[in-house]
């Protein structure tokens, strides 16, 4: 997975 | 979750509590870069713009809103309560010369060219630079006071416990994100010489004084 998708890190 | 993130969460926090009781205990913010602080506020103001578009988690939503309350709490204790005690002179590094790439990079190397996504961007590789700031004033003045150096030190653990928890989703979870790691190496980096003299000096008793 990488690229845009929902960010949970701070 | 896993542990090198909640280090690092914690880590952070840690960072931002000790700026701000440093500041509110000694009633003066000498020695700290006012730059670097609006640097962090439009850092975070910036990412945790889906605050209000969407939901992930509690614990989530709460660090946010602190780390935001907690960054605009220090810009008004360093721009207004304390402004007599600003070390204006001292804090002179050019925030252009990390605004101009920063967003010239944002606009090249992003995942999607949506306005919400290039902000995300902007936010990680201005945090990446942010400290540069404080870092050039304590370079400056050539010293830093103990309590400023704890603020440092625990700022750019933070980060770096990040690489490791990047490092454990890589193999855990199969998730990465290159922006966010490349700008994450390059943050801690910055801090490189920082840690030697805290690890050398401060921890040892010593007062963080750079050889003339």
């Amino acid at each position: 997975l990488c690229g845009v998708m929902y960010k949970d890190e701070l | 979750m896993n542990i090198f993130r909640l280090l690092g969460d914690v880590s952070h926090l840690l960072a931002i509590i000790i700026l701000l009781l440093k500041i509110w205990k000694t009633r003066s913010c000498a020695g700290i870069s006012g730059k670097s602080q609006l640097l962090f506020a439009l850092t975070y103001t910036t990412r945790y713009l889906d605050l209000v578009t969407n939901f992930v988690s509690v614990y989530n939503t709460f660090m946010k809103v602190v780390f935001l309350a907690a960054s605009y709490a220090t810009i008004w204790l360093i721009y207004m309560k304390f402004r007599a005690t600003y070390d204006q002179n001292h804090d002179t590094f050019r925030i252009e010369f990390l605004l101009l790439p920063v967003t010239i990079l944002s606009l090249v190397a992003n995942h999607e060219f949506t306005l919400i996504e290039i902000l995300w961007t902007w936010s990680i590789y201005l945090e990446a630079v942010a400290i540069l700031p404080q870092l050039f004033m304590v370079s400056k003045t050539g010293e830093a006071e103990s309590i400023t150096s704890h603020y440092l030190f625990a700022l750019g653990s933070y980060r770096g416990l990040y690489i490791l928890n990047w490092i454990y989703r890589y193999y855990m979870e199969s998730y990465y994100d290159l922006i966010a790691i490349f700008a994450g190496i390059l943050q801690t980096v910055l801090y490189c010489d920082f840690f030697y003299l805290y690890i050398t000096k401060v921890l040892r008793g010593q007062r963080l004084q750079l050889p003339a």
